[in-house]
């Protein structure tokens, strides 16, 4: 069956989110999910690192104004970390 | 600061543009790119110099996708441009994203404002928390004929290299904090049901329902406005808000700047000495438009389409002791004066003060 929607959204939002932090706030890709079962979740807290630095509400959660501010055109520097 | 505060060991750099966007004419490339260094050698003492062969420290290229730096440019929009910390090879190089629509203007991305924040990587600043700096990580247009480097940019870079050589050392905008006690504005207006206030480059936002006010550069809504707008008022019967700099004039119909606008505030009636308008506001019951200028206001019939005979009047004598006004807004029938960071809100019925507040005390500080 297609995807409803909505799920498809957020599984696009998800991506989105994803990709934003591991290009700009140092999320390790993580490509072995089994792994991620046993470990903490990183996420939320590189969300709340790149909503502070935008000086957006922090709240750990992929909401509206977050998910505005990664679809804005910007630098392709890494807000934290190393760029070499 | 960038991670190991890397920085240039000679301040006499040199730059060589290695290809250029088929979407300009390559004297506008240069031009954008001279302009973008200057923004930096402005207030440093380093220098540049174009070199056509050879390697120079700054690579500036125009590349797309994958492009062998293991960080692919991801085709239009996004990531616009990167670039790298000084060093040596590709250290202080400027990578442009070649599936941009790069422009010397506000349509689609203005190669000025993205190169400038750019060559602040290569000169080994990192982004700015500072919505108005340069160095903030998201694009921004301004008119690059009315770009002055924000202070937030100039503390980060002088720090690095020291200050200008200049007799004087230059200086910037900061960005308003709506909580700043010494906060002024230079127009103030309602615009269906919100309120904008106006200052440099900036609006600062505020929705009735919302608690936060949210800062926006002027350019964000309307790409053709110029900052430091000096008055405002809404004609809420229009659906019309008239913005005013200087001699001329704009309409914003709804959101949109109405087409043949800026006119000239003289086909209001002013008189050729008047040269700009400090504040306006529009009085919804009355139809009347009461403009002020240095001591003086003017008020306009909006059915009528004119100024009404016997002005100007002094501001001392219909208005208490505001005197001189630097912003105004009508709202649920009172007027509120912005002069300084003081705020009066004014009774028109019983034409008196009835309270005195601080500029922003809109915002909830």
């Amino acid at each position: 069956f297609p995807v409803a929607p909505e799920a498809e959204e957020e599984r696009k939002n998800i991506a989105l989110v994803e990709t934003y932090l591991q290009n700009f706030y140092n999320l390790q890709k993580d490509d072995q999910p089994h792994v991620r079962l046993k470990s903490v979740n990183p996420l939320p807290e590189k969300l709340k690192e790149m909503q502070e630095f935008f000086g957006l509400k922090v709240t750990g959660k992929p909401d509206l104004e977050t998910l505005e501010m990664m679809k804005k055109p910007r630098c392709g520097v890494p807000d934290i970390g190393k760029y070499v | 600061f960038t991670e190991g505060n890397p920085k240039w060991k000679r301040n006499n750099l040199t730059y060589r543009i290695v290809n250029y966007t088929p979407l300009m004419r390559r004297a506008d490339v240069d031009e954008a790119i001279q302009k973008a260094l200057s923004v930096w050698s402005n207030v440093t003492p380093l220098t540049f110099q174009k070199i056509e062969d050879k390697m120079a420290d700054i690579m500036i290229s125009f590349v797309v996708r994958d492009h062998q730096d293991n960080s692919p440019f991801d085709g239009p929009n996004g990531q616009l441009a990167h670039a790298f910390q000084p060093g040596e090879a590709i250290g202080g190089d400027v990578h442009l994203d070649n599936e941009e629509y790069w422009t010397k203007d506000g349509r689609g991305y203005n190669l000025f404002i993205v190169i400038a924040h750019e060559l602040g990587h290569s000169l080994g600043l990192s982004h700015s928390t500072d919505p108005g700096a340069l160095m903030y990580p998201t694009y921004a247009y301004t008119d690059p004929k009315e770009f002055h480097l924000p202070q937030d940019d100039i503390d980060g870079i002088q720090a690095i290299y020291g200050q200008s050589n200049a007799p004087v050392q230059p200086t910037g905008p900061t960005t308003p904090q709506a909580c700043d006690p010494s906060l002024t504005f230079d127009a103030v207006t309602t615009l269906r049901g919100e309120m904008m206030f106006f200052k440099g480059r900036y609006i600062l936002r505020k929705h009735p329902q919302r608690i936060e006010t949210e800062l926006n550069f002027i350019s964000l809504f309307w790409p053709k406005l110029p900052s430091g707008i000096q008055a405002a008022y809404e004609n809420i019967e229009r659906d019309e808000v008239l913005l005013f700099k200087e001699d001329k004039y704009w309409v914003l119909r709804g959101y949109d700047i109405a087409p043949g606008y800026p006119k000239s505030i003289y086909r209001l009636g002013f008189p050729k000495t008047v040269k700009r308008v400090n504040a306006a506001y529009s009085d919804e019951n009355t139809g009347k438009t009461y403009f002020f200028v240095a001591d003086r206001y003017w008020r306009y019939d909006e059915n009528k389409r004119s100024m009404d005979h016997g002005y100007p009047r002094k501001i001392l004598s219909d208005f208490g002791k505001i005197g001189r006004v630097d912003a105004a807004f009508q709202k649920d029938g009172y007027v509120y004066f912005f002069h300084g960071t003081t705020q009066f809100q004014f009774d028109p019925r019983g034409k008196r003060i009835v309270r005195q507040m601080k500029s922003n005390s809109w915002f909830d500080c």
